[in-house]
């Protein structure tokens, strides 16, 4: 079993995001 | 000179640019999409797809176990990647920052689970190709 929240993310929405990180 | 009180007195009369030695004004910047302060590349809404949900589940069970998490984690945080997760009839999204370079992640909208937020090994190697089926190479710094 997971551990809470993720145990509560079947049916969620998930937006993945790619994210500058360190500016070059 | 007359001109330019006249322009003073009724603006947007006289377009800018037409007296000599007048610079235009700078073209408002669109402000750049963010994600808890950082700067949006890109992003993609995982969907129900076959491919999607494997991604989906990838996630819940890294972030989900405390096994994948050590110490050992960077003295920086520059995240590359973000996870957002909003459930249904539940107003506030548990939304997680992942920095590869520095070996970590941070979580908001929840009380984060486990003693330690650093990746171990294997999680660096399972989100660094979660990172690559979504977008390629992991550039550094990210």
């Amino acid at each position: 079993a997971r551990t809470a929240p993720f145990d509560e993310m079947d049916k969620a929405q998930v937006t993945v995001l790619r994210l500058q990180g360190q500016e070059p | 000179a007359a001109l330019q009180g006249l322009q003073q007195a009724l603006p947007g009369i006289i377009p800018p640019g037409l007296i000599p030695g007048q610079t235009a004004a700078a073209p408002v910047q669109p402000a750049q999409p963010r994600f808890k302060n950082f700067v949006i590349l890109s992003q993609r809404q995982l969907t129900g797809d076959d491919v999607d949900e494997d991604l989906k589940d990838d996630i819940l069970d890294i972030f989900g176990d405390e096994d994948s998490f050590s110490a050992e984690r960077g003295n920086c945080f520059y995240p590359g990647l973000g996870i957002s997760m909003v459930r249904p009839g539940n107003p506030t999204p548990v939304d997680l920052l992942i920095s590869l370079s520095c070996n970590q992640a941070m979580g908001d909208g929840f009380r984060w689970p486990y003693p330690a937020n650093g990746f171990t090994s294997e999680t660096h190697q399972k989100l660094t190709k979660i990172y690559e089926k979504l977008w390629g190479p992991v550039p550094p710094g990210a």
